[in-house]
């Protein structure tokens, strides 16, 4: 993973084979579960990021649930190369992976992620066909069990938010509700869109402040501060619903709700130039501003148990 | 594989709670097939939304007679995308892992 071009978008059977590689380099600190399968079959693949010990408290981070968002899933297989550099020389990190384990999954949305490189670069969704409906696909963001249904999404199969027939009927939601509840012991759960330069926390379909609003409130003012330090870029934050819009269905609202404290939900930065077709040459410092936010919730996390 | 040839950006900036509702109204018109790249948020947020050229001339002119600001962010998606596939099959890539 060495010669592995960073700086470069990949296929998916390119980033499916940087994951194996990872494995095979790491095998102490790093495994691959498949936690489930994609509706056209695809692996969905998790990295595991571990030093040992079973049942460790653990952070999820995933990219890529959008398949057109390229920068997610190459700024994710950036991250997956800077646990293994990282670990051992970088304190703070050194420190979170001798107490808690590290989830990834890089592209938690495979068939849309393929779609996107084979027959349309814009593809959203899911590639799940509608009954009834020639249009196809769910968006994967609208899909949780949480305030499902509700404003700020579409009943509509041909819209870009349909939020499918019902709560985790996509099989790639499906598999991650099953793996974290099976699991029970995440504490933080991020995930990562792009473009609009925000960091936001529940919740996305409700008015109401969460229960811990302060707390995350203040930790993303902390997080985006520290993304700034490297290129400026600068970030808005607060919770979902009052940063973006009302939000039905989204994944952090499920997972806030499973009592996971530390839900947060990326947009990487907005260049206003290029949209989702942001330029190659971006993707590593987009990575690398995010690095350092990702770091700062990790930390907390790892120094702040519940 | 789908061309989004003539296809263009347009970032909106809505100055006032009026054009915030005219430019909603504008993804309920689903003749005119636009996608929605960031969502209507609130007043002096970008929007922006990818058109067609089969209806850049309707959303255009829906926008201009509303009085509602636009620009250009992208001029031609399809040159973009080109460009961005022509980056990535120059690149030498890695040899692929020994079975």
């Amino acid at each position: 993973t060495d010669s592995f071009d960073y700086t470069q978008y990949h296929t998916l059977s390119e980033i499916y084979s940087f994951q194996d590689m990872l494995v095979a380099e790491n095998p102490k600190l790093v495994s691959k579960i498949v936690i489930g399968q994609s509706y056209e079959n695809r692996p969905l693949n998790v990295l595991k990021f571990s030093t040992g010990g079973t049942n460790r408290p653990a952070i999820w981070i995933d990219t890529g649930i959008h398949a057109r968002e390229w920068i997610t899933q190459a700024s994710g297989t950036w991250f997956a190369k800077k646990l293994v550099t990282d670990y051992g020389t970088d304190p703070a990190l050194t420190a979170i992976l001798n107490n808690m384990d590290i989830f990834l999954e890089i592209s938690v949305n495979p068939d849309g992620f393929y779609y996107t490189h084979n027959n349309n670069r814009m593809w959203r969704k899911t590639r799940k066909p509608n009954s009834g409906s020639s249009c196809v696909g769910v968006d994967p963001n609208r899909n949780w069990d949480a305030g499902f249904g509700l404003p700020g999404a579409s009943g509509n199969p041909c819209s870009e938010t349909y939020h499918g027939p019902k709560a985790e009927s996509e099989s790639e939601v499906k598999a991650i509700v099953d793996f974290v509840k099976s699991h029970g012991n995440i504490k933080a759960f991020i995930s990562i869109h792009s473009y609009s330069q925000m960091l936001m926390y529940p919740f996305g379909y409700t008015t109401t402040p969460a229960k811990d609003d302060a707390e995350l409130h203040s930790l993303a003012e902390k997080a985006i501060t520290d993304l700034a330090s490297l290129y400026g870029t600068s970030y808005t934050y607060g919770s979902l619903i009052d940063t973006i819009y009302q939000a039905s269905g989204i994944t952090i609202d499920w997972t806030y709700n499973q009592g996971i404290k530390f839900s947060y939900t990326f947009e990487l930065r907005d260049t206003g130039r290029y949209g989702f077709i942001l330029p190659a040459n971006q993707i590593v410092p987009t990575a690398q501003e995010t690095w350092l936010a990702l770091m700062t919730i990790m930390d907390h996390t790892n120094k702040n148990p519940y | 594989k789908e061309s989004f040839e003539g296809h263009q950006v347009l970032r909106i900036i809505p100055k006032d709670d009026i054009q915030l509702s005219l430019i909603k109204e504008l993804e309920d018109m689903i003749h005119f097939e636009v996608d929605f790249w960031k969502e209507v948020t609130r007043v002096n947020t970008p929007v922006d939304v990818r058109v067609p050229f089969h209806s850049l001339q309707s959303v255009k002119i829906y926008l201009e007679t509303q009085g509602i600001e636009y620009s250009i962010m992208i001029e031609d998606l399809q040159v973009m995308l080109d460009e961005e596939q022509k980056e990535m099959m120059s690149v030498a890539r890695a040899p692929e892992p020994r079975n």
